[in-house]
């Protein structure tokens, strides 16, 4: 699976996410990338997400939406929400990948609870960064 | 005040770091480059965030070694069945697609759903009608073959197991660590 999230010059959000999905699936199984709310979500009142992971758990934990509602309705800001969903709810049920997201003042974050990660963001303070973490 | 900003991800999953070569990691790193510029450069001359996500998105699936677009996994009947989405903050407007085969760039076709129909979500046969009607790029099988893919299908063939993102392990015991059955 691949995503992005950016932010504009006009403070604008957007997120996408792609996937070929799992290996050997059967039955025109589709997991979380499609599903708005679950595998990718934007509002400029709060966020932008994409998710990657296990996608049954992410649909099960209505893991993107989960993120704005939190921010929106709690109160929280961005990196608390993401820790919220990816290392406590979906740790709960097992979901094992991570969310990245961007807030609507350009702030991004990453948060993963996997083993693996590939990840990279760029803004305009001039932070360009490419990881893969193991 | 917001300022410009763009995240991507490859996926997650395992890496094992025996399996992670020097070579593999540059080529992975060049990959995750060539997207953070891709969408970057939308947002560096102005465009819109909606259009910065697609641009790094279409870039990632054109590169084999991510799950999406020409490096998606096998299925078990041997295709490649490729979901997508995109949402835009500013409108609440989005397009998603699932199960699509043999379009190059499945984040165009959701994008286009989007912007050139009335739905959010389309799939399977009717989404590449869709995609054929609005001049999306089609790839053959060929296109979509890569042999790393092709091992980890037969592998988990072998094993009757699903496997996650990036999952290269090759032994029964590793996939055993893995199954989603």
């Amino acid at each position: 699976t691949v995503g992005a999230v950016a932010c504009d010059g006009h403070g604008h959000l957007a997120a996408a996410t792609s996937t070929g999905g799992m290996t050997n699936k059967k039955y025109n199984r589709i997991g979380d990338s499609p599903l708005i709310g679950c595998g990718t979500y934007a509002n400029n009142n709060t966020c932008a997400v994409s998710c990657t992971g296990h996608g049954e758990k992410f649909i099960q934990a209505v893991a993107a939406y989960d993120v704005h509602c939190l921010m929106e309705y709690k109160g929280l800001g961005l990196p608390e929400a993401l820790r919220m969903v990816v290392n406590e709810k979906l740790v709960r049920i097992r979901g094992e990948g991570g969310i990245i997201g961007v807030d609507a003042s350009g702030n991004t974050e990453m948060i993963f609870n996997s083993e693996g990660m590939y990840r990279g963001r760029m803004d305009a303070s001039g932070v360009k960064e490419i990881a893969i973490y193991k | 005040m917001s300022k410009l900003a763009l995240a991507i991800h490859g996926g997650a999953g395992t890496i094992l770091r025996s399996q992670m070569t020097a070579d593999k990691e540059a080529i992975y790193r060049t990959a995750l480059d060539e997207a953070l510029e891709a969408g970057y450069k939308v947002l560096r001359q102005g465009g819109a965030a909606l259009d910065a996500v697609v641009a790094a998105v279409a870039s990632l699936e054109d590169c084999e070694w991510f799950n999406a677009g020409k490096g998606s996994v096998f299925t078990h009947q041997g295709h490649h069945e490729m979901d997508a989405a995109v949402m835009d903050g500013q409108t609440g407007r989005a397009g998603a697609v699932a199960g699509v085969r043999q379009i190059k760039n499945p984040i165009l076709l959701a994008q286009s759903i989007m912007d050139h129909s009335e739905h959010i979500l389309l799939s399977g046969e009717g989404a590449m009608a869709f995609a054929r009607e609005h001049g999306l790029a089609f790839e053959d099988d060929a296109y979509f073959y890569t042999p790393h893919r092709y091992k980890q299908w037969q592998q988990a063939l072998l094993e009757d197991r699903t496997l996650l993102d990036h999952d290269d392990r090759e032994t029964d015991s590793d996939l055993e660590e893995k199954k989603f059955g």
